[in-house]
């Protein structure tokens, strides 16, 4: 690592471009993070056989693995430090930037994206962006998802509980809603690594120890199934839309993993309310 | 009643599957998005009235007028936007927190100036600092802002109830903590 940040509970360490590369817990024990943007091209289908329909707003449906983004942007990253609070400011390409915040008294990791205008019409290719987080956790193909808003279920990659399935589109047939978050475990190591998020989105375990969320699509194909439009909102300057959005990350114990991170979603989905009001005179006299 | 009404039968419309996947057409989208916004505002002044009365004292919350909302809450804080706290008024910053338990809630506020004090509900000086808003997110189409910073400080907000804070803007107390910025090379 080149250089380090302090969460409360845990340091984060990154190379000398700015690029996370572990967490480590004060134990000692370290666990690779590797974060990436990639993205996958939409499947425009024919809309002629059933099973052959266009990515849309019904189904997502790639056309192959996720791509990574070939890092031809030449602005360095820019790190702000205050007093505990380190935030590193990167620009992934020319839609595509984040902060990753650490703050010495939070026990997470606060990423924060910006993505968008996504471009499909030089290319004329559909694209679907994700944030991946590649660990050296060993997951044996199990993800864990609050897919039915209550508890973490678990699911097993190619895999469903109550019939034998042939998976015949790799990530389309292990993708699930995330509603608040998701989370892989070593059991070996008894460390889960949890991600939080601000919205609902798709997430998948398409290898073991990582996982991945979808956070923008742009497809320009409908998919036959009712919508008769493709998923393709313009914005306000008709360029395609931009989105910002975060993710909150926690590393812990299997043991401590559901009270922190059922802890910090209920304060996150309950976040407090802020209001603001002009006053004249002292503080003493307003209040 | 009328006022809280029409957020609730519009939460009840977007219970419909499209709303929840996202799978309606644009122009219904775009119709929700309007709906929800008029709903939401038509209970901002419901809050308004609730803090209020949990104040101790009246306050003039806007203008003169207790009832004036429209610029009370901040509606483009996710994208480090908001007219209220990019002017140069000392503002009194109140919190509310659901929860019932105290929380800590780090307060991130797009500001213009750099020189600040930061006072908590006892008047005493509560550690702030100054962070620049990332270049991409000033870009954000429609995003219209003189902000280049954000005054971010942690509020330390009791359960079920409200603390306010106050910023003073280029107060003779006042010490820019300003961060570390640096490029990684």
């Amino acid at each position: 690592a080149s250089f380090s940040a302090k969460a409360n509970s845990f340091d984060v360490m990154f190379d000398k471009t700015g690029q996370m590369t572990a967490i480590r817990l004060p134990g000692g024990q370290s666990v690779a993070v590797d974060q990436s943007f990639e993205y996958y091209r939409s499947l425009p289908g024919n809309n002629t056989a059933p099973q052959f329909r266009a990515s849309g707003a019904y189904v997502f449906r790639p056309d192959g693995p996720s791509k990574p983004y070939n890092n031809t942007d030449s602005e360095a990253p820019t790190l702000v430090q205050s007093p505990g609070l380190t935030e590193i400011h990167r620009r992934v390409n020319e839609y595509i930037s984040q902060v990753i915040r650490v703050a010495a008294d939070i026990d997470y990791i606060e990423l924060d994206y910006v993505c968008g205008p996504i471009p499909v019409l030089t290319d004329g290719v559909g694209k679907e962006i994700i944030i991946r987080f590649d660990t050296n956790l060993t997951t044996n193909g199990v993800l864990y998802t609050d897919s039915n808003g209550r508890q973490l279920l678990k699911r097993e990659r190619n895999r469903r509980p109550t019939w034998d399935m042939t998976v015949t589109e790799a990530q389309s047939g292990n993708y699930y809603p995330i509603n608040t978050r998701l989370a892989i475990r070593d059991e070996r190591q008894g460390l889960q690594f949890t991600v939080l998020n601000d919205r609902a989105q798709g997430g998948a375990s398409l290898t073991d120890g990582a996982v991945e969320l979808m956070v923008h699509r742009r497809t320009l194909y409908d998919d036959r199934f009712g919508v008769n439009e493709p998923l393709n909102e313009t914005g306000v300057d008709g360029q395609g839309l931009v989105i910002r959005g975060q993710l909150r990350l926690l590393l812990s114990s299997v043991e401590m993993a559901a009270e922190q991170h059922r802890e910090l979603a209920q304060r996150w989905y309950m976040e407090p309310m802020v209001t603001f009001a002009k006053y004249g005179g002292t503080p003493e006299e307003y209040l | 009643e009328g006022r809280v009404s029409a957020l609730r039968e519009w939460m009840g419309v977007m219970q419909h599957h499209d709303a929840v996947t996202g799978t309606e057409k644009q122009h219904v989208a775009n119709d929700y998005a309007l709906k929800l916004y008029k709903s939401v505002d038509k209970c901002r002044q419901v809050v308004a009235e609730g803090l209020n009365k949990l104040m101790v004292k009246q306050p003039q919350l806007w203008e003169g007028s207790p009832l004036v909302v429209d610029r009370l809450f901040c509606e483009n804080l996710n994208v480090s936007a908001c007219p209220v706290t990019e002017s140069d008024d000392s503002l009194a910053v109140t919190i509310y927190n659901p929860m019932g338990r105290t929380v800590s809630h780090t307060v991130r506020l797009p500001v213009v100036n750099k020189v600040f004090t930061v006072l908590d509900p006892l008047g005493k000086s509560v550690s702030s600092t100054i962070v620049p808003i990332p270049a991409p997110v000033l870009a954000i189409p429609g995003r219209q802002s003189k902000a280049r910073d954000e005054l971010v400080f942690e509020a330390v907000v009791p359960p079920v109830g409200f603390a306010t804070y106050f910023v003073r803007q280029n107060s003779p107390q006042s010490v820019p903590i300003e961060p570390i910025v640096r490029k990684i090379t």
